[in-house]
């Protein structure tokens, strides 16, 4: 038996949403420490790492480890079920196999209890290790800032470079029609007053040149939280990891451009 | 040149 309750129901819409576009299908593990998975892209340039710890819910239980696999439109299909502010509490039973996921929406009130399930599916996905890194630059800054200039120099070409240095970041791009750039200066301090503000530790300047359509994907992730870091070494994956608060986080690795 | 690397490359498979 597995059973987990989250208090709303929003946070794992949110997840879904983050990842569906970049993934369709995809092992999700139950453990006892949490919720997890790791995906890749069909194209496998891209790799999805999410963490959802036990102790983030009102309540966690999970018997025996279990792999279920999920087609995830069809669970963001049944999320749409879901208000916002509803209870959310996900089960599966492991007796004789699990062949669906339950979910069960409880508004606020307690008046109105939903119950939907859905059928599970075998896949059979690749998995790698994550090797435990130091980056040669960390940049912090505002989700929202992030996906504002990868929507902007989306419109420019279809490749955005990173250039990070003591000084700040730099995102540019170039195309037929032209070229932009955006400059984040570094802050001293990211205070609650200053939300958009980018902050970069730093041990020598890093640059990478990567494809705007996973980082569009990525940004799918900024309704989540306030915040991303962008963690770069010279020829490695790329990781921007978003926080969720409390229970845990989403990162996405994009692997570089490598010389032929 | 360059070409677009994939994730299988820099991590090792589990």
């Amino acid at each position: 038996m597995i059973e987990a309750v989250l208090a709303q129901a929003s946070i794992f819409k949110k997840i879904v949403e983050a990842l569906k576009e970049l993934i369709s299908e995809t092992n999700i593990d139950f453990s006892e420490a949490g919720i997890s998975l790791q995906a890749m892209d069909s194209s496998h340039i891209a790799l999805c790492n999410l963490l959802l710890r036990d102790d983030g819910f009102k309540s966690y239980r999970c018997d025996r480890a279990l792999t279920l696999g999920v087609n995830l439109n069809s669970l963001s299909k049944l999320l749409k079920c879901a208000g916002n502010d509803d209870e959310m509490r996900i089960f599966a039973n492991d007796d004789s196999g699990a062949d669906q996921l339950n979910f069960s929406f409880e508004s606020a009130n307690s008046e109105r209890v939903s119950e939907f399930s859905l059928k599970l599916m075998d896949i059979d996905a690749d998995s790698v290790d994550i090797p435990d890194m130091d980056y040669q630059a960390i940049i912090d800054m505002s989700s929202s800032e992030f996906s504002r200039i990868i929507r902007d120099l989306s419109s420019v070409g279809e490749a955005v470079s990173i250039d990070a240095t003591k000084q700040g970041v730099k995102f540019s791009s170039a195309g037929d029609a032209g070229k932009g750039s955006i400059l984040l200066k570094h802050q001293k301090s990211v205070d609650g007053d200053s939300a958009l503000a980018t902050s970069i530790e730093i041990n020598e300047p890093v640059s990478h040149s990567l494809a705007l359509k996973f980082l569009s994907s990525f940004a799918k992730a900024a309704p989540l939280t306030d915040r991303v870091s962008i963690h770069m070494t010279e020829d490695v994956p790329v990781m921007f990891e978003f926080k969720i608060s409390e229970i845990g986080h989403i990162r996405f690795y994009l692997a570089p451009q490598i010389d032929d | 040149a360059q070409a677009q690397g994939k994730i299988g490359e820099f991590f090792p498979l589990g």
